[in-house]
């Protein structure tokens, strides 16, 4: 039943109005609002299949729900903004192994460890995101970086996981840090 | 030659020293670099406001796209640039004005150049409704005003400019009458050995107005109504200030195919799964120590 209002709200943007983007502007409004609600829900139910395909880490850890960042378009997401640590999980919808470069937005001025599902050190490069991103209106973010690494093998149709940690130590952020350069004149 | 060259683990990109545009794309292979030429720029289109009582007057709205003019303007002639270099990918950030961006980036192990574009809030204080689009030249690629673009649940379709296969056209709107829907790419062919590719995260509007020419509309604002029906013009005012749009594009040329194994149509075929299918990622906040996750 959670599947429903997504599907429902697909339905009616096949209408061509929807599909072409000539529908008046409140009709537009609501078709985003209606698309909203079915993507979160169905989100909730992504969020259970993966604890099912989780072992049980009960009386390990805490059991926190996975949240999803719709607006990683716009390189916000406050998890990954706020949390001195977090868990990414990258789900790959492909039927065949691939690689990914992970783009996670991030505040200013601090190094992340980042370490795959073998306890191994994922290299991180920070990428100072773009001013012109930065200034636009209604963007409501911290980040002002991309973290980005490699997702290396994520199989078919599963996920790989990576533990993200911020470090103290400033060194780390400067190894990080891209090297930025503007050409004069 | 008056250019920057950034080189990666697989491509090279060449920016103009002045203008601060793209200039060429090249591959890297052990015997060395094969660089092609390749232009790539921002343009507008000033909307026709038109007579709507007037068949060849009607003004450019939601449904129409309709030029007042038959080419397009440079938005700027050059572009600021910052240059990001790392160890897994380097980018280059162009500012054309504070309202047109884009970020050229390559990332060492992959065979495409990605171009993220921002546009908007697209400014209309004079009085003139704008489509922004990006248009990529290869100098060298001869097309014989052919390109190939894909429509959905129609594939590849073979276009022609000022040309249909099934009636005579005379087309009043040379640049309009050549747009098409664009689902997922548009490709160049030159022969069997030099093709070239733009794809899009999205579907948008496409053409190839001359030899070597990829055109892509990004973003619009129209100040009338086109009076086919939706009664209100295509000008969307959010925060008051107009609507801005982030997207991709990816640029690909049959040299990038440097591996036996898969040629350039399995490359762009290949790419444009990985955009279609794109990793989902999920956040999970947590106390517990890298050891212990582990």
């Amino acid at each position: 039943p959670r599947l429903e209002r997504l599907k429902e709200a697909m339905g009616v943007l096949q209408h061509h109005d929807a599909v072409s983007g000539t529908a008046k502007q409140h009709v537009t409004n609501d078709y985003a609002e209606r698309l909203a609600q079915g993507v979160a829900e169905s989100f909730e139910l992504v969020a259970e299949a993966y604890s099912k395909l989780q072992p049980d880490i009960s009386g390990v850890e805490e059991t926190v729900e996975p949240v999803f960042c719709p607006l990683l378009n716009v390189s916000s997401c406050p998890v990954s903004e706020t949390s001195s640590a977090f868990v990414v999980t990258v789900y790959n919808p492909l039927a065949r192994p691939r690689q990914y470069y992970v783009r996670i937005p991030v505040p200013e001025g601090v190094g992340y460890k980042v370490t795959d599902y073998k306890g191994d050190a994922v290299e991180v490069q920070l990428v100072p995101l773009p001013e012109s991103l930065l200034n636009i209106p209604g963007r409501n973010s911290t980040a002002k970086h991309d973290l980005v690494f490699l997702a290396k093998d994520i199989p078919p149709l599963g996920f790989l996981q990576f533990h993200v940690k911020k470090s103290a130590n400033i060194r780390i952020y400067k190894e990080q840090m891209s090297s930025v350069h503007v050409p004069t004149g | 030659s008056g250019e920057m060259e950034l080189v990666g683990k697989n491509l090279a990109l060449g920016v103009d020293k002045d203008t601060g545009l793209l200039k060429s794309i090249g591959v890297v292979t052990p015997n060395g670099i094969t660089m092609v030429k390749v232009n790539q720029t921002f343009l507008r289109y000033a909307g026709m406001s038109g007579n709507n009582h007037n068949e060849d007057h009607r003004a450019s709205g939601a449904y129409i796209f309709r030029p007042n003019g038959t080419s397009a303007q440079e938005i700027s002639a050059k572009a600021n640039i910052t240059i990001i270099e790392g160890p897994l990918l380097f980018e280059i950030h162009q500012v054309w004005t504070p309202w047109v961006s884009q970020v050229l980036r390559v990332y060492m192990d992959q065979l495409v150049l990605e171009m993220e574009w921002l546009v908007g809030p697209i400014p209309i204080e004079d009085g003139i409704g704008k489509e922004i689009v990006n248009r990529v030249v290869w100098p060298d690629i001869v097309t014989n005003n052919t390109f190939y673009t894909d429509s959905n649940g129609r594939e590849i379709v073979q276009r022609v400019k000022d040309f249909r296969p099934t009636w005579q056209l005379q087309n009043l709107e040379p640049i309009a009458g050549n747009y098409y829907p664009v689902n997922s790419r548009l490709i160049l062919s030159a022969g069997p050995d030099v093709s070239a590719a733009i794809l899009t995260d999205r579907s948008q509007g496409g053409t190839s107005l001359d030899h070597g020419h990829m055109e892509l509309m990004v973003h619009r604002r129209l100040l009338h109504d086109d009076a086919f029906g939706v009664g209100e013009a295509l000008n969307e005012t959010a925060f008051g200030k107009g609507l801005v749009v982030r997207g991709k594009h990816y640029l690909l040329h049959s040299y990038f195919a440097t591996s036996k194994d898969c040629d350039f149509g399995c490359l762009h075929r290949s790419v444009g799964e990985h955009i279609m299918l794109e990793p989902v990622l999920s956040f999970t906040p947590t106390t517990a120590t890298t050891h212990t996750w582990k």
